[in-house]
């Protein structure tokens, strides 16, 4: 564990608590993608099949269990809690993320590290997690009204992969035979889908004024 | 022993 990855997992952990909390305090979900939630609700689904095999540390089963209880969670509100769902925009929110989810699976039966069921599903999981991010984004971009704990939510989901590429530069360098050439590069990709939003968010913090992304 | 899988990443 280095400090960069920890810096990642508590903006990653520091994401799905503020999402969590403006859902759960203010029981409004305008401006938050239900897609880009499902999608993240299969990505840790896909990724954690390990939860229960591999024992690897506390702290790793214990994000794991957040990470899985908050998207499912935030799924849940969106959809069935009878306060929130009334806010959920669903005329905007129509990026149809099968066409994220199926060229993501076809990639990773594809290109893999090792063929089998685990691995494959990892890989999936680490595809569409780069891409995650488009309904939300795009749904920004409709919406053009970001208020704060939205925009604050995307940017701390991607400072989160931001940071993780740093993690991974340094364990390049420091551990042996750490190559993971998949994770690496839809990491990067990931966080260049983020590189734009960044830009307005720190235009508009800058300026201190509103966030407005344009159309 | 832990078996440290290639994934120990979140």
């Amino acid at each position: 564990m280095n400090i960069f990855r920890f810096a990642g997992d508590m903006t990653h952990l520091a994401s799905v608590l503020v999402l969590l909390l403006k859902i759960h305090t203010i029981k409004s979900c305008a401006g938050i993608s239900l897609k880009t939630q499902e999608l993240y609700a299969l990505v840790f689904a896909t990724r954690y099949l390990d939860l229960f095999t591999d024992y690897i540390s506390l702290y790793n089963t214990l994000m794991k269990l957040i990470f899985l209880g908050s998207s499912f969670s935030i799924v849940w509100y969106i959809r069935y809690h009878k306060i929130v769902r009334r806010s959920y925009d669903k005329d905007q929110d129509t990026f149809r993320h099968y066409f994220l989810v199926l060229p993501c699976l076809l990639l990773a039966l594809l290109i893999n590290e090792k063929f089998t069921f685990r691995e494959v599903m990892w890989t999936f999981s680490l595809y569409l997690e780069a891409v995650a991010i488009l309904p939300q984004l795009v749904l920004l971009q409709r919406t053009r009204n970001i208020d704060n704990l939205t925009g604050q939510y995307v940017f701390l989901l991607g400072a989160y992969r931001a940071l993780y590429i740093l993690n991974w530069i340094y364990r390049y360098f420091t551990e042996p035979h750490y190559v993971h050439w998949i994770t690496w590069i839809s990491g990067l990709v990931q966080t260049l889908l983020y590189a734009d939003f960044f830009y307005y968010y720190f235009q508009s913090w800058k300026n201190n004024v509103k966030l407005e992304l344009p159309a | 022993t832990q078996k440290r899988s290639s994934h120990d990443e979140l």
